[in-house]
């Protein structure tokens, strides 16, 4: 169609990554603004692309509490023109199907013309983290998302679409010429004796604000909800999260010696805690604040914390923010609730990106955090994930081949 | 998961991979073919029916049985369910590979399969496509493609099925000098093409 010609040739100059995906109809072009959510069907072959559909509803219709979604930011306005002119000239037989003959010399002529303004929205990834950090899904959870987790689909959320700023004619012509033998049929114009043309012009207006193409993020959907930028073939959005490394085996099977069946969010007094915290500040996002502010600082007393220590009391406070995003960090490595209250038990909490230098002692226990240090990544050298975890909990014993 | 096949795999993968989904719609028998065919027919061109259908397919699997619907849909999903209620496993998953490459064409596309379905002439547009797909391999580059005259019969211009077919894909035709300009991005679209036809001629040919 003349839309997804002129989507192809924008997509060509503004998107050479290929990260945007067209749309592929004008009339559903309305359903991939930033935030709708999207089914995407299971792909039964790797020749083509999968396909997102519409479920006609916003992240916002599935969070609460029910405000609008965050600004997005924009790019742009790029100005887009083609202009395609093309002349061909040969012998030819045409078959109008059923309908009559062509045949002798021709000259087919096509062009095509769109002149656009578009603009790319995107969510900035802080954004998506501020959400999730304030936001959680309703409960109960929405009827909508009920079907879908039975419809064996995955979720995903538009997280960039490229969107026209004003409305746009795109004009497609071709235009036949020419002479010999015809047995023409009635659209076709006679010019003489042996002579005729036949034109062809396509015009679609597409108004201002269509989405032309989107980028979709994968929606995963637990205990939590989660959107995942680069989300890799084995996570779901209804799904399990994939395999846990070897290392993260090793350190669940150390979290099951170490701390055992009492080691759980619950063990801990969390959920209290929070509950507490909810009610006092009647914030919507105290809940999570004060359940990553809780096991920070249970983490920090024992002097196991590899990072920085909130600097006070506050749930709403940046430090928190850097708690919570260590907690959502190790949430989306974790392979169960039990194995992440080990890692927490035992204070393996990844250094957060710090705005500025952590406080060299904690004001409310006084004792000396210790920066600069991060938790190795699974990747990191063979044992010296052990070496890490010796050193945030001295008293485990370092393995004897060490 | 849309992944880009190795350069060696592009076309004969697709080849392989079409064929062994034919395979699997061979064990039906003549009587259900026809079914399925004439309900294909009416199905093809409506969009929400070809969704419809898909979405009762794959609850069907999940819940391991499936409901009685009326019309062409109710049709088709006769024909894949055993005596008990259960949908025939292999054989729905042929039907929605089918599906699957339906949707990633477009609404033109699909009614001109089904004209074609009806009219028995998908072989013409089926050799030709498979012939742009082969040349064309590994499909990354832009190049024109010439369109063997053989596979072009009598007449070869925009009123051609195939031609539209292909225009559709995305792909430039010429007339003169028979000949389609490649276009990478034309790929999905283009296997997905060659998918239907080989499915489709395939039921109509038995």
């Amino acid at each position: 169609s003349a839309f997804e010609r002129v989507i192809r040739s924008v997509l060509r100059e503004l998107d050479g990554s290929g990260e945007l995906v067209p749309v592929d109809s004008l009339g559903r072009s309305a359903g991939f603004q930033p935030y709708c959510l999207l089914l995407r069907r299971r792909c039964r072959s790797a020749f083509w692309r999968p396909r997102f559909e519409c479920v006609d509803m916003s992240i916002r219709d599935i969070l609460e509490p029910d405000a609008p979604e965050p600004d997005t930011e924009q790019a742009g306005p790029f100005h887009f023109h083609d202009a395609v002119d093309g002349q061909l000239r040969g012998s030819v037989e045409l078959a109008a199907l059923g309908q009559g003959r062509l045949a002798g010399e021709a000259t087919v002529s096509g062009s095509s013309s769109a002149s656009m303004h578009v603009s790319l929205l995107s969510v900035h990834p802080n954004t998506w983290m501020t959400l999730r950090q304030e936001r959680r899904l309703r409960q109960p959870e929405p009827q909508v998302l009920q079907q879908l987790r039975g419809c064996g689909g995955d979720l995903y959320v538009v997280t960039k679409a490229l969107q026209t700023q004003r409305e746009v004619e795109v004009t497609r012509t071709q235009r036949q010429e020419g002479s010999g033998q015809f047995a023409l049929p009635a659209a076709v114009c006679l010019e003489g004796k042996g002579q005729g043309h036949l034109s062809r012009k396509r015009t679609v207006t597409i108004p201002a604000g269509s989405v032309l193409a989107f980028r979709p993020a994968l929606l995963t959907i637990g205990s939590d909800w989660d959107v995942l930028l680069f989300p890799d073939k084995r996570q779901k959005t209804f799904g399990l999260q994939p395999p846990a490394s070897p290392h993260l085996t090793w350190l669940r099977a150390g979290a099951a010696q170490t701390s055992g069946a009492a080691c759980t969010p619950h063990a801990h007094g969390d959920t209290a805690y929070a509950r507490e915290h909810t009610q006092q500040h009647a914030h919507v996002g105290a809940h999570m604040g004060a359940r990553a502010h809780k096991s920070t600082h249970e983490s920090a007393h024992r002097g196991t914390l590899m990072g920085a220590c909130t600097q006070e009391h506050n749930p709403h406070s940046r430090e928190h923010t850097w708690a919570r995003t260590r907690e959502r960090t190790w949430q989306r490595a974790r392979p169960s609730r039990a194995g992440w209250a080990g890692r927490r038990h035992r204070g393996l909490v990844r250094a957060a990106p710090q705005p500025g230098p952590p406080p060299a002692a904690c004001p409310h226990y006084g004792h000396q955090i210790q920066s600069g240090q991060s938790f190795r990544p699974a990747s990191a050298a063979p044992g010296a994930h052990r070496l890490a975890l010796w050193w945030a909990r001295p008293t485990l014993p370092l393995p004897s081949d060490e | 998961a849309a992944g880009s096949p190795a350069p060696s795999e592009a076309w004969s993968g697709l080849r392989a991979e079409v064929a062994e989904q034919a395979r699997g719609l061979s064990v039906l028998a003549g009587e259900l073919r026809g079914q399925l065919l004439g309900s294909l027919v009416h199905v093809l061109p409506e969009a929400e029916a070809l969704r419809g259908l898909e979405e009762s397919l794959e609850q069907g699997l999940r819940r391991g049985h499936v409901e009685s619907q009326a019309g062409p849909v109710g049709a088709i999903l006769e024909c894949l369910t055993l005596s008990c209620r259960r949908l025939e496993e292999g054989l729905t998953e042929v039907v929605l590979y089918l599906l699957g490459a339906l949707a990633a064409l477009t609404e033109t596309q699909h009614g001109l399969l089904a004209r074609g379905l009806d009219a028995g002439a998908l072989l013409a547009p089926l050799g030709l496509v498979g012939s742009v797909l082969e040349q064309s391999a590994p499909w990354r580059l832009r190049q024109p493609v010439s369109l063997p005259a053989q596979l072009l019969g009598s007449g070869w211009g925009p009123e051609a099925p195939a031609w539209a077919l292909l225009q559709e894909c995305g792909l430039e035709l010429r007339s003169d000098a028979p000949h389609v300009s490649w276009e990478p991005e034309a790929r999905g679209q283009l296997c997905a093409l060659y998918a239907c036809l080989v499915l489709l001629s395939g039921l109509s040919q038995a």
